[in-house]
């Protein structure tokens, strides 16, 4: 359901946001190699994709609407 | 080009990178 992507998104996000800053930066990004099977190449592509605007630092609705975008296209018919 | 290596399309690290958190989140103890 919604909700559940919504936990999802925010349970993920703070993951990636450590410090509990409200957005993700792209070192915290990077900080997620070792815990994820990615090479920091990847982390970088994974940010720069869901960092729509560009602006350097990922916030919440960005990444839950990456996340959303993700389910979506799983769920192909 | 690096770019154009196979699976490093964008959305196949996306989909590698939420997955992983999937897995991350429900193997976790």
């Amino acid at each position: 359901s919604q909700l559940d992507v919504l936990a999802k998104a925010h349970e993920f996000f703070q993951i990636c946001d450590v410090e509990g800053k409200g957005f993700i930066a792209r070192h915290d990004m990077q900080r997620l190699h070792g815990e994820l099977p990615l090479v920091p190449e990847e982390l970088e592509k994974v940010f720069d994709t869901l960092d729509a605007d560009g602006n350097g630092s990922l916030t919440l609705e960005e990444f839950t609407t990456g996340f959303s975008q993700f389910l979506s296209g799983r769920k192909e018919p | 080009d690096p770019s154009m290596k196979a699976g490093a399309t964008s959305e196949g690290v996306l989909a590698n990178f939420f997955n992983s958190l999937l897995s991350k989140k429900t193997g976790a103890p």
